[in-house]
């Protein structure tokens, strides 16, 4: 099943500008990758599909962030990450 | 109300290299 989000040519500044290393502050880049990613929450809980696996490439081959460092820093809630009311 | 949230099925996908 296609994403259908285009992820490749968004502007991935939200979270390069605000979560670098080589600390990555959790509040920051937790906080900057929800502003990023919330729009888009429906499609990527959807694991029928590719989106959350391509977002991710993209962050990380933006960002030059280590592998699985958004999964390990960011924890909020059992459910996931609490996205801002709209 | 808002109940939006990314969940963790979907932030695992962090872990998985692209190549496999």
């Amino acid at each position: 099943k296609p994403c259908p989000v285009n992820f490749e040519f968004m502007n991935y500044t939200i979270i390069t500008s605000r979560c670098k290393g080589p600390r990555y502050p959790a509040d920051l880049c937790c906080q900057a990758f929800k502003d990023f990613a919330c729009p888009y929450a429906e499609d990527l809980n959807d694991l029928e599909n590719e989106c959350s696996s391509t977002m991710f490439s993209y962050i990380n081959l933006y960002g030059s962030y280590p592998p699985g460092l958004f999964a390990s820093l960011c924890r909020d809630d059992k459910v996931g990450l609490i996205c801002p009311a709209s | 109300t808002n109940n939006r949230y990314i969940s963790y099925g979907s932030l695992s996908k962090n872990n998985v290299p692209c190549s496999r």
